[in-house]
């Protein structure tokens, strides 16, 4: 039987809420050891995510706002997809991360490219 | 045959010197959407890695020097190691990539855990 996405997501996933600033989503991220955050909005809705690398545009670009780096056209996953479905939905959209979402839309777990790379010690 | 961390590595590393700063950092990632940086000493030796993960750090702690955030021990790769070796490195030093190194302890490459589970659409 195949492998799907529940099998290997995150599922106690850090996130953050909308109103927070950039800096509380770097302190987050460096006290959780995590590098990517969903973004919740005040209706507990999936509002876009942020990462370390959008941390790094703002120290860049010297923005100051959350809702100047966050993606708010998130690419999530589904816990019953095969896991090659969600390394290629990764790999064609240049990200490490999917956040998954279960049937009504809630979110459930953040699935990684790093997760899913463990898994190659099984089967090679 | 087996897959090697020399099938799979990136071969143009994106690198910075160690004498930069940590905005030089940021907008280096951020031009080149990378989030992993080994830093490059004046004697052109592998002198450490930053990453992206570490400029958040740089943020929420308020650091100002690249030296206070880059990692100086490097957890290395080489391109004849199986990928499954790589794989379970990165997973047990809980790291997204790892360096290349070549016979003469230069820099040939950077394996990734994203590069890693682009092929288990190959394998499952
Ligand atoms: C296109 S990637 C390129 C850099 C590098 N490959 C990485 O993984 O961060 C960087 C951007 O992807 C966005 N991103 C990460 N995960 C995402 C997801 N699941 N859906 C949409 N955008 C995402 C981040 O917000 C960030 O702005
Ligand atoms: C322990 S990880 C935890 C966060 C998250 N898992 C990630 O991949 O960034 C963060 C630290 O790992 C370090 N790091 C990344 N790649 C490394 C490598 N190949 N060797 C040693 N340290 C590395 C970074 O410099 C950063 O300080």
């Amino acid at each position: 039987s195949r492998t799907s996405v529940q099998d290997v997501m995150i599922q106690d996933v850090v996130t953050i809420d909308e109103s927070s600033s950039i800096e509380d989503a770097a302190r987050v991220m460096m006290e959780k050891g995590v590098t990517h955050l969903p973004v919740i909005s005040a209706e507990r809705k999936l509002a876009g995510i942020v990462t370390a690398w959008d941390v790094s545009k703002a120290v860049a670009m010297k923005y100051t706002k959350l809702e100047e780096i966050m993606t708010r056209d998130v690419v999530t996953s589904n816990p019953g997809d095969a896991i090659d479905t969600a390394a290629r939905k990764m790999d064609s959209n240049n990200i490490s991360a999917l956040p998954v979402l279960g049937e009504d839309g809630r979110l459930v777990g953040l699935v990684t490219g790093d997760g899913i790379s463990r898994l190659i010690s099984i089967c090679k």
